[in-house]
């Protein structure tokens, strides 16, 4: 019931607790539930170096030749957030198609933060998911998410 | 977790890139 | 007149209230002028005001596709002479223009010579 800034600001203090990253059965390492989040909760800020649109294409480029894989998210039309080598544990968190939390852009003393939140009750344990929303593309990946309305592909 | 990727930096809040002044180019002379 | 363009610009620019000087800062990016060529000879001159180390410039022709959150010079629609070293660039690629570049003080001149179209 906070205004979106003030809970921004706990949030910084406070998200350590809450979230943590292990071993996940989607994939690799996922971010976990370390206590119980109510729902519309503020989890975690999806925090990276944030670079300007132009320039993903060269960074992807550059980390698939360097088989490191690629951690960005959109902002807006003119800047996006890459985690890949510097980020928050936001980063790790895995898709689902029936996930728990979502995204939103936020906008803090004029600078713009894309914060995860909860979209239910969610208890200590529980792998945090979102929906990464990929565009449809030919070329298919396939979804491990495991769930019951699961798309099959992330794409 | 930061151990498990090398050269990995944790960050608790955003960070802006610095970009350099040959950051466009493809080939300098 | 032919002044520095309000809207055909990145808007993180600083742009004079009379539109003839602009300020940029932090990572390159491009303004165009409110009017375009199609053929003919044209010229026109800047004056570098103030361009401390280890800041730099790149300034020439772009057509009006040429992307304005890149350097000028980036793509294929335009063309550029670097401060530093004095580099021209087209499509990201920088060749040997002259020896040495230009700096603060500096009066540059840029002309081009487009045929008339068929």
């Amino acid at each position: 019931e906070l205004p979106m800034a003030m809970r921004f600001r706990k949030l910084q203090e406070h998200a350590k607790e809450a979230v943590g990253v292990y071993r996940s059965k989607i994939h690799g390492r996922g971010l976990f539930c370390k206590r119980n989040i109510d729902a519309g909760e503020m989890v975690i800020e999806y925090a990276g170096e944030i670079i300007r649109s132009l320039l993903t294409d060269k960074r992807e480029k550059y980390y698939e030749s360097k088989g490191i894989g690629c951690y960005m998210f959109r902002i807006d039309d003119c800047e996006v957030v890459d985690a890949t080598m510097h980020g928050s544990a936001a980063r790790f968190i895995n898709h689902s198609c029936e996930p728990n939390c979502y995204s939103k852009v936020i906008q803090v003393d004029g600078r713009k933060h894309i914060v995860i939140f909860a979209m239910r009750p969610i208890k200590k344990g529980e792998e945090l998911t979102y929906d990464y929303k990929f565009p449809i593309e030919d070329v298919k990946i396939p979804c491990t998410c495991g769930s019951k309305r699961c798309r099959k592909y992330l794409n | 977790w930061s151990a498990f990727a090398p050269d990995f930096k944790e960050l608790d809040e955003n960070v802006e890139y610095d970009e350099r002044e040959s950051e466009f180019d493809l080939e300098d002379e | 007149q032919v002044l520095l363009s309000m809207h055909d610009r990145a808007p993180q620019l600083k742009l004079s209230d009379d539109r003839l000087t602009v300020t940029g800062e932090k990572g390159y990016s491009m303004i165009r002028a409110s009017h375009g060529v199609v053929s003919g000879q044209w010229f026109y001159e800047v004056t570098i005001d103030e361009m401390q180390e280890p800041t730099a410039t790149r300034i020439g022709w772009s057509q009006s596709l040429g992307n304005l959150q890149a350097p000028c010079g980036y793509d294929k629609f335009s063309y550029s002479w670097r401060s530093r070293k004095g580099t021209r660039f087209h499509q990201s690629h920088g060749y040997h223009y002259c020896d040495g570049g230009y700096g603060e003080g500096d009066v540059l001149g840029f002309f081009v010579s487009l045929p008339v179209p068929a």
